[in-house]
C-alpha cells in the first residue's frame, strides 16, 4: 500500500 | 512599464495548455531577466515552474519587477482569439491592475487587443533544494506521453524503475500487470528519437498517473522530455522550450503507508 506524499514535505516555504 | 512580444501566439497557447489543467490561476513574475511562474496544483502534490528568458522574446522590456496574478481560464479564452501565426504582445503599466494582450496578424492588417483584470494571488513560493539525481532519463516526449496514457488504464500509479540497462514503467491493477521497458538507444539518426540514461545508482519510485498525464500536456512544446529521479524526493519532468526557456514539473512520490 502506498500513499501520496505532498510536495511541501520536500520543499520548504521561501 | 512591462512589454513582452513573441513572434508566434502558438508558443503561448502551448504554454498555457501545459499548465491550465493543473492550475486555475497563477502569478507571472516579470523582471528584466524574463518571466517566471511557480505554483502548486490545488492538492499540493505537484509544483509547476516555468521560466521564459527575456532574450527569447522578440521584444522584452520590464522597468520594474511586476507580479501579475492571472486567471488561466480567462487567459485561455483570450488566447483562443489568436491565430497561431499572429504576433502576441503582453503589456502592463507599473502597478497596474490589468494586462493588455495584443495580437497582430503577420501582414499587420488585423490587430486585436484584450484587456484582462489581474488578481491578487497570495501564492507561497517554495525553495527547491539542489539535488544530485541518481538517474536522469532523456527520451522522446511523445513516447513518454504514450506510456503514461497507456499505463493509466491499468492503475492509478506507475512504478518507474531505472537501472543502467534501461528504464521500466509498470502498472498493476484489477486487469493485471503492464510493463514497458525502454533500453538506452545505441546510435540514432535523429537526436530527438534518442533514449539516454545517466545513472549514478538504480532507483525505483512510484508516482500517480493522473499527474504524469497532466504534465504530458506540455508535449507539443518539446521533442524530448527529461526525467530526473532520486530516492524519496520529487520527480522532475522537464520540457525545454526552444530558445525561450523551460517548464519543469515536480511530483511528490507515493510512499509506503
Amino acid at each position: 500500500k502506498t500513499k501520496q506524499a505532498g510536495i511541501m514535505n520536500f520543499f520548504s516555504k521561501k | 512599464m512591462f512589454e513582452a512580444r513573441l513572434g508566434q501566439a502558438t508558443i503561448l497557447k502551448k504554454i498555457l495548455d501545459a499548465i491550465k489543467d493543473l492550475l486555475n490561476e497563477a502569478t507571472f513574475d516579470c523582471s528584466d531577466s524574463g518571466i517566471q511562474l511557480q505554483a502548486m496544483d490545488n492538492s499540493h502534490v505537484s509544483l509547476v515552474s516555468l521560466t521564459l528568458r527575456s532574450d527569447g522574446f522578440d521584444k522584452f522590456r520590464c522597468d520594474r519587477n511586476l507580479s501579475m496574478g492571472m486567471n488561466l481560464g480567462s487567459m485561455a479564452k483570450i488566447l483562443k482569439c489568436a491565430n497561431n501565426e499572429d504576433n502576441v504582445t503582453m503589456k502592463a503599466q507599473d502597478n497596474a491592475d490589468t494586462v493588455t494582450i495584443m495580437f497582430e496578424s503577420a501582414n499587420q492588417e488585423k490587430v486585436s487587443d484584450y484587456e484582462m483584470k489581474l488578481m491578487n494571488l497570495d501564492q507561497e513560493h517554495l525553495g527547491i533544494p539542489e539535488t544530485d539525481f541518481s538517474c536522469v532519463v532523456r527520451m522522446p516526449a511523445m513516447e513518454f506521453a504514450r506510456i503514461c496514457r497507456d499505463l493509466a488504464q491499468f492503475s492509478e500509479s506507475v512504478v518507474i524503475c531505472c537501472t543502467k540497462e534501461g528504464v521500466k514503467f509498470s502498472a498493476s491493477g484489477d486487469v493485471g500487470t503492464a510493463n514497458i521497458k525502454l533500453a538506452q538507444t545505441g546510435s540514432v539518426d535523429k537526436e530527438e528519437e534518442a533514449v539516454i540514461i545517466e545513472m549514478q545508482e538504480p532507483v525505483t519510485l512510484t508516482f500517480a498517473c493522473r499527474y504524469l498525464n497532466a504534465f504530458t500536456k506540455a508535449t507539443p512544446l518539446s521533442t524530448q522530455v527529461q526525467l530526473s529521479m532520486c530516492a524519496d524526493v520529487p520527480l522532475v519532468v522537464e520540457y525545454a522550450i526552444k530558445d525561450l526557456g523551460h517548464i519543469r514539473y515536480y511530483l511528490a512520490p507515493k510512499i509506503e503507508d
